[in-house]
């Protein structure tokens, strides 16, 4: 159900599927 | 062109046990048909498709960051035992687009490719003002300093000649002046103390390569070459690839390892 303006967002953490993780570091 | 809605795909997350079980597989083909530079370790599964197949099957469409490795690429070494190249080391990163078939339970790589480039100048100066960077291979600084170091390896040869294979990378340091390099010799079929001309020298029908890694220092009363080398299992002629290779030998010329620290490196 879209949100409406003012309404706040759905809690929890963001879901980001992609990129993965970063298992040593970033170049 | 999806004709008939026949072509569907799904997107798991880069980092489902699923993704990452292909992932691994795709490493493995890559690192095995690796025979230049340095293997690579993946850093980062950017994305993933997963593609229905006729008449059944699934083929897994990757996009893989990888990172380079300290252990040279005919390094019989478990990729999982060597040492991720740090930032400070000019580090080099990959980008790599991998097929890979899952058909019954087994993985098949269909294609793999990849393209690796160093890490920014202004990253490593982030970390370390002062680390020498990637040199061109074929700076002069380094080729001089690849000259130097084989020819200094070959000096000290109770065996075969060796000839340079690949200039794997360089660096040149300004303060104190002088450059790094690591490269790749196979040995000939000359005798290193009764070469005169090296041109006529040949490679073994069973190869057996070094890995080498040197410092040329030019100063005004003369010039210092240190070099070590890591000579590696002789590869049958046919060997079409690196798996199954047992791990590096001690050359003949090279001191004998002691016993609390059996490095495979013959070191001259």
């Amino acid at each position: 159900k879209p949100a409406k303006p003012g309404m706040a967002g759905a809690a929890g953490p963001l879901v980001r599927p992609c990129p993965g993780r970063i298992r040593h570091f970033k170049v | 062109v999806p004709l008939g809605g026949g072509m569907t795909f799904r997107q798991p997350n880069c980092d489902d046990p699923e993704t990452e079980q292909v992932a691994g597989v795709a490493m493995n083909y890559i690192n095995d048909n690796l025979f230049q530079s340095y293997k690579v370790i993946l850093n980062q599964i950017d994305k993933v498709k997963v593609w229905n197949r006729r008449p059944n099957g699934e083929v897994y469409e990757l996009e893989l960051d990888t990172l380079e490795t300290t252990c040279h690429a005919l390094d019989p070494t478990p990729v999982e035992n060597c040492t991720v190249r740090q930032v400070a080391e000019h580090a080099v990163e990959g980008d790599c687009d991998v097929q890979v078939l899952k058909q019954n339970g087994q993985f098949t790589v269909l294609t793999a490719r990849c393209d690796s480039n160093p890490d920014s100048a202004e990253d490593v100066r982030k970390v370390c003002p002062n680390c020498p960077l990637l040199a061109q291979t074929n700076d002069t600084s380094v080729v001089v300093a690849v000259e130097k170091a084989l020819a200094a390896f070959n000096a000290q040869s109770n065996g075969s000649y060796y000839q340079l294979v690949e200039t794997s990378r360089g660096q040149v340091v300004p303060v104190p002046p002088y450059t790094y390099v690591e490269f790749v010799v196979a040995a000939t079929d000359c005798v290193a103390k009764e070469v005169t001309d090296p041109a006529v020298c040949k490679l073994l029908a069973e190869k057996q390569y070094g890995f080498c890694k040197g410092t040329h220092i030019q100063r005004l009363g003369g010039e210092d070459v240190k070099v070590s080398c890591t000579m590696f299992q002789t590869q049958p002629p046919a060997a079409g690839s690196k798996a199954g290779g047992p791990g590096p030998v001690v050359d003949v010329a090279a001191p004998t390892s002691s016993p609390a620290n059996p490095a495979p490196a013959a070191v001259v």
